[in-house]
């Protein structure tokens, strides 16, 4: 993955 | 995805397509803070990035785009074509103290050092106060056209639908996400005071206008 966190929301 | 997000995203491309409306029906985008529309066409290009990373959904991407996309076209449609109709006088709130305190911010507290995560936490920042312009002007105006206040309103239920899909979301998933829940609840604590107008007023039939 790129980033650490995956974020999933608009 | 559940009901409360869906539902939220779907107001929110509702709200895009209620001032695009307003703008093409009354011929004019008097009332609507260019300001507060470029802020959010700065918002979605740091937050969307990850286009290019990662892929969620088909869903996840095409509202991405179209975020992007419109926020675009409306910023070039006050910037142009209807700039003779825009109201520069009374859209007078400094924007560039939201952008300095947003970087700041996305400095400070960011999601993490990578920089898609600076820039993510950034635009979250920047999303949570991006309406500020708006509502400053309507009260410098004192009144709006209600489709205008329709718009905002529409803006304010996808915020406040988003604080109840992360209470659904946390009992559900165990999902947590601090930056964005508090930002999230300071942008929805400031549609309080127009919900309030809003609902005894507009939706009443009469103008938006402050007591």
């Amino acid at each position: 993955r790129a980033r650490n966190n995956v974020h999933d929301e608009l | 995805m559940n009901i409360f997000r869906l539902v939220a995203d779907l107001l929110h491309l509702a709200s895009i397509f209620i001032l695009l409306l307003k703008i093409q029906q009354t011929k004019s985008c008097a009332g609507v803070s260019l300001k507060t529309q470029a802020l959010y066409f700065v918002v979605f290009v740091t937050r969307y990035l990850d286009l290019f990373t990662h892929f969620y959904s088909v869903y996840n991407s095409l509202m991405k785009l179209f975020f992007i996309a419109s926020s675009a076209y409306i910023v070039y449609l006050m910037w142009k074509p209807y700039r003779p109709t825009y109201s520069a006088s009374t859209d007078t709130f400094r924007a560039e103290f939201l952008i300095v305190g947003a970087a700041l911010l996305g400095l400070a507290f960011p999601d993490s050092w990578h920089i898609l995560d600076i820039l993510w936490s950034f635009s979250i920042y920047l999303e949570a106060v991006a309406i500020l312009p708006q509502l400053f002007q309507m009260t410098r105006t004192g009144e709006a056209e209600t489709i205008t206040s329709h718009y905002v309103f529409a803006l304010g239920a996808y915020r406040a639908l988003y604080l109840m899909n992360w209470i659904y979301r946390y009992y559900t998933e165990g999902y947590m996400d601090v930056i964005a829940w508090v930002a999230g609840a300071v942008q929805t604590i400031l549609y309080a005071d127009f919900f309030y107008i809003y609902l005894t007023r507009v939706m009443r039939g009469r103008l938006f206008s402050l007591p």
